[in-house]
């Protein structure tokens, strides 16, 4: 097995609280990351349709050319879908690209579908928010390390606090008639 | 004199007249999106266009709300995007992007890219707030990110990211202070916004930095090749550069562009709220500005301005008040002493180009 995001933060964010581990048969989504296709392309037609000098400059691509672009290989698609299926998982839905996969399992489907995972909840911020985390590291089979970048869901905590400030009134700067 | 920004002291200081508001006739929009879980009320738009919105013409509601939209309390942030996309891209439609309402186990940026990839018809603008610190974050996820954000500019769409509200930012590694770069703020990919105050805060004068404005270089992506001779320029030339061991002297350097960001009023949950500052401020004045700049593109035949950067780097600050007064906050200790990077002529990463001109701005971006 291999850890798809080594070096992510796990460390809980100031102002959350733990409420302890989920109850192994509440439902939770998470979403599949799958490698997309022809990247160096898509790097080309950013800059070919971004670039004033450019005689494609403007001339954008729709929703439906993106994702015949980027789209994962029928190989991928089908390991994930297996791979996820063989473990419970249900009510799947993707995206017009086809590559994000999110769908339902039991915190217990979760947890060994993603061996190391562990889902706590926790509350935090002003509108006592709460979300499902894990606290330990995932790991998938290896043989899905060229189809999957990442699941989402697992570590990252939502922002809680604005970073909008209501400041003192200034104090007047010189003479102000 | 003012007693703080109001839409009509953006509009003053920015050249927008009355006459400059969307046509009502284009298939122009644009979208704020935050991902506090924060509600926004049509009432709180309602009540601040009857108060600060009398001297132009502009809608009063906006025309979607994605995500569900309970009955909590307004949040400062969503009431103030709202409030100020539909000020300065005064009346084009604006749709409203909300996280509240996801389930528990998802995460509300993740949400709102997948939405970007099922959608095709989306506003041409975005502003958004949010950001984390580019070090919290894997290197996958940092990397696919940035490939959703290369795949809305292929489609034409000018995202807007705040810079971010902790100037250059500071963290300790290995026992030694470093700035602390932001992401999407850093991603090559989109365009980011810094802020500024005015010189005097109660007159409508020249800008100067605003302490707080996000600014630095990425740690994750190299320079890209647009903005290599202004970045360079920059650091060749500027008299108060932090010692080099603070920043990545060869990352994408952010932000592009700024404006006001210092003691706005905004209304939320009826309440009308003074000395509102952050850089969630300026980016959706910075939108709605490119929005109006889309409205005379899309009458006049042309595409939307989709991602600005290339164009922006190459046209040099060509309509834009350069700010070169002021520095940023920065670590608090002996050896930089709070301070930052610093604005300077051109480009720098405080404020990026500078703060809009509109009609300026328009002659430069109408052609081609």
């Amino acid at each position: 097995s291999y850890s798809p995001e080594p070096d992510q933060q796990r460390t809980l964010p100031p102002g959350w609280v733990s409420l302890g581990r989920a109850d192994p048969e509440e439902e939770l989504s998470l979403t599949f990351a799958l490698r997309q296709q022809n990247l160096e392309r898509l790097l080309e037609l950013v800059q070919t349709v971004s670039d004033p000098g450019s005689p494609r400059y403007g001339k954008y691509l729709t929703l439906e050319e993106v994702a015949e672009l980027v789209r994962p290989s029928s190989l991928t698609l089908h390991t994930v879908q297996k791979w996820l299926l063989a473990a419970g998982a249900r009510s799947c839905h993707s995206v017009t690209t086809q590559d994000f996969l999110t769908c339902w399992l039991s915190v217990r489907q979760a947890e060994l579908l993603l061996s190391g995972a562990e889902f706590h909840r926790y509350v935090g911020g002003p509108s006592k928010t709460r979300v499902l985390r894990s606290p330990h590291p995932y790991r998938l089979p290896k043989a899905l390390a060229p189809h999957v970048d990442f699941v989402g869901g697992l570590h990252r905590f939502p922002p809680i606090s604005s970073s909008l400030k209501q400041r003192p009134k200034p104090q007047a700067v010189g003479p102000v008639g | 004199l003012h007693l703080g920004v109001t839409p009509f002291v953006i509009r003053k200081r920015y050249n927008l007249t009355a006459q400059d508001v969307g046509s009502g006739t284009t298939n122009n929009s644009q979208a704020c999106a935050q991902f506090l879980e924060q509600y926004f009320h049509d009432s709180d738009l309602a009540k601040f266009m009857r108060i600060f919105g009398q001297s132009f013409p502009h809608q009063a509601s906006v025309a979607r709300v994605v995500g569900k939209q309970g009955r909590g309390h307004a949040g400062i942030e969503a009431s103030l995007d709202v409030e100020y996309l539909m000020s300065a891209g005064a009346n084009i439609s604006t749709w409203v992007y909300s996280s509240s309402g996801r389930h528990e186990s998802q995460e509300p940026f993740l949400q709102w890219l997948l939405l970007l990839s099922n959608q095709s018809v989306l506003p041409h603008v975005h502003t958004i707030s949010y950001g984390d610190d580019e070090d919290s974050l894997s290197s996958t996820y940092i990397q696919r990110v940035n490939t959703e954000l290369m795949k809305a500019a292929t489609r034409g769409l000018t995202l807007l990211f705040a810079s971010g509200d902790s100037g250059a930012g500071c963290w300790s590694v290995s026992g030694s202070h470093q700035f602390r770069p932001s992401f999407p703020a850093s991603s090559p990919y989109v365009t980011t916004v810094g802020g500024t105050s005015f010189q005097n805060p109660f007159r409508i004068t020249n800008e100067v930095v605003d302490y707080i404005s996000g600014g630095g270089f990425s740690n994750v992506f190299p320079r890209p090749s647009y903005q290599e001779k202004a970045v360079t320029q920059f650091l060749s030339s500027s008299p108060h550069l932090p010692p080099s061991s603070y920043f990545n002297a060869s990352g994408r350097a952010y932000p592009d562009l700024a404006a006001l960001s210092d003691g706005y009023w905004v209304v939320s949950n009826g309440m009308p709220i003074p000395w509102v500052s952050g850089t969630s401020a300026s980016t959706p004045v910075f939108g709605g500005i490119l929005s109006l700049i889309n409205e005379h593109r899309i009458l006049s035949g042309r595409p939307p301005l989709g991602f600005l950067n290339p164009r922006l780097y190459q046209q040099r600050g060509a309509g834009l008040f350069d700010v070169t007064r002021g520095c940023h906050a920065s670590c608090l200790n002996e050896e930089v002493q709070g301070e930052g990077f610093c604005s300077g002529p051109g480009w720098d990463p405080v404020t990026g180009w500078g703060t809009p001109n509109f009609p300026a701005l328009l002659k430069t971006l109408i052609n081609p």
